[in-house]
């Protein structure tokens, strides 16, 4: 139990290393075992520091994006554990300042070639980086229905719509 | 492989019967708050996953089905199918161990007379135990559990979460 | 101590009723007492129906934007049990759509006639509507700086900028 | 009355002395993550709150020391100024009880020479005790506590906590 463990450990870690380096580029992330010879006594850490901050910096000093960004570095790096067919996340830019989310999306977009992937998203910056896109409302009774006819054009428009009035 | 389709038939907001159709690819999914979005994704856990219902923000599978909306009836049934491309790889097998080009995984509740939820598994047309459902489709890497399937909140509970839970999640994956 | 409790329930939740109605017109929300005889045996909920939703809709079925949306109503309802001179609001268009996010800014915009509004926001519908505009950056050295000469334009631009390079 | 400004010297990210200035009606901050938006809302919370340092994501006050960054010292002394405009209302009374067109609170931490964080209180120039402070500020309206500060998560928090628990933000408010 122990040793199977610390291998599944040192494989995501250095997947969570990579993944954390690509979505925030001169920022340095790793995993801790807080007891390392009794694993199961301590946690497991997430010990990063953003592009420019101070090696002391805690996980608990992140800031909201930062903490995102922190997390899914984690999720890729147990997905690239034991690779599946397909994949779907749920609003995971919510927090994301523009730069974060295009980096996200854009990663969801390279691992695409290997397995589908599924995006919940409310954002600009992912809807224009995905091949299909699929729209659904509820129609005011209650009853969810999918948009016929939707592309990128409409996706943006959805949000746009809103903008144009505004403006 | 990939996910061809979902068919949902009285399945949360999904009153009646509604197709998703997906590509391969990177698809985004779009629409106004409370629209259904998250119950797709929901639709997906209910038929790969092991999670409980609260995950999809249920007490129990009867809250699932469709409760009829601003002014309808509630349903007395309701079922998730998932269809899988499923042809023969380079090497002549198909990915997941059924003979057919399209796999089709379906899960269902109905309301029995005492109004208790039981729920049922196909794939294909043939009745199957949740157990083989899940084998068949674990062979082939399609999970419910781990992180293939981020919920919503999902990225906030784990950035949030105590590093004792976080080192237990590390040990599912295990 | 129950008498004061019940009388602070009372105008907090007619408070609540109408800011659900102002969000989410066509919805009705109330506040519940689990335990009106005993309100410190029981809790405090939140009963909402969304515009075109079951009357049996529980809070637990709510998605992540009508769950906001109450949540703001109740610190609505909260704020004008006794209001304040300034209030701060901390990145809570998060998981809204454009719909949403821009009633909450109109209603911080309409309040900001008796009071000062400063929100933290990503979101362009937001800086839309703000009279004022405050630009902070870290310039990756992990220290914080305003940016001068910042107003809407500038605010709209930072996250356009990252569209437009996209498009 | 309103907020004329912050003035913060080395707390939390902002190094060195910064002037953060406010105007009347409805004002947005916008940045990318991590930029310190948050930590403007904490030096608020700093000066106008009771809810403890958890709430700033610091274990202790000393935390809220600038740590120097990429590549500086951690500074040894902090402090925040919030600055009110405070002119006689029409009936020639001030909402603040502060004879200063400008009314300013400070708080402000050093470390001793045993490295342990002391914190320390003033209106203007004058020294006074937290509770002084608190009752002069709460006396205008100006509370930490209660939802006029929403830090980062907390309308989340309040819409999945449990009935309990918000039945006691009811009565915090009573
Ligand atoms: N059994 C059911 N029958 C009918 N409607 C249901 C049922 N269960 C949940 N709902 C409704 O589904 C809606 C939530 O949908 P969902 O969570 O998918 O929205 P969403 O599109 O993800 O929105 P958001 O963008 O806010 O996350 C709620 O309004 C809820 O009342
Ligand atoms: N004492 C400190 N000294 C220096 N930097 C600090 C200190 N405490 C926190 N920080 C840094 O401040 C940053 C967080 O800032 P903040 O939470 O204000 O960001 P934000 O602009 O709100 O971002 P987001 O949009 O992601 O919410 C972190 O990178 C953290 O390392
Ligand atoms: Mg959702
Ligand atoms: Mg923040």
């Amino acid at each position: 139990r122990r040793t199977r463990l610390l291998a599944v450990f040192e494989h995501v870690n250095t997947n969570f290393t990579r993944a954390y380096k690509l979505l925030q580029p001169g920022g340095d992330g790793r995993l801790l075992l807080e007891n390392p010879k009794n694993p199961f006594e301590g946690g497991l850490e997430m010990a990063c520091v953003p592009p420019g901050k101070s090696k002391r910096t805690r996980r608990s000093f992140l800031s909201g994006g930062e903490k995102s960004m922190a997390a899914l570095a984690f999720i890729f790096a147990i997905q690239d554990y034991e690779p599946s067919p397909f994949y779907y996340f749920d609003e995971v830019d919510q927090n994301l300042d523009p730069f974060n989310a295009e980096r996200i999306a854009t990663l969801c977009r390279l691992r695409s070639m290997q397995a589908q992937f599924i995006m919940v998203t409310l954002r600009k910056v992912s809807l224009n980086l995905a091949d299909h896109h699929i729209g659904i409302t509820h129609a005011g009774d209650g009853c969810s229905r999918r948009i016929a006819d939707f592309d990128r054009a409409a996706a943006l428009e959805l949000g746009e719509e809103f903008e144009k009035e505004k403006a | 492989m990939h996910l061809l389709r979902i068919e949902l038939e009285n399945f949360k907001s999904f009153g009646g019967q509604i197709t998703v159709p997906f590509d391969e690819g990177f698809t985004a999914i779009t629409g106004p708050n409370g629209s259904g979005k998250s119950n797709s994704g929901d639709a997906i856990q209910f038929v790969l996953g092991t999670r409980s219902t609260k995950v999809m923000r249920a007490d129990n599978v009867g809250d699932l089905i469709f409760n009829g909306g601003k002014s309808g009836k509630q349903a007395r049934h309701m079922s998730v199918t998932l269809v899988f491309a499923n042809t023969p790889e380079i090497d002549g097998r198909r990915r997941l161990r059924v003979d057919e080009d399209e796999a089709k995984f379906t899960r269902s509740v109905r309301l029995n007379r005492k109004n208790q939820p039981v729920s049922s598994y196909m794939i294909g047309d043939r009745s199957v135990t949740a157990t083989e459902m899940r084998r068949t489709l674990a062979e082939a890497g399609l999970h419910g559990d781990g992180y293939n399937i981020v919920l919503q909140g999902d990225v906030t509970t784990l950035a949030t979460m105590t590093p004792h839970r976080r080192r237990g999640v590390l040990e599912e994956v295990a």
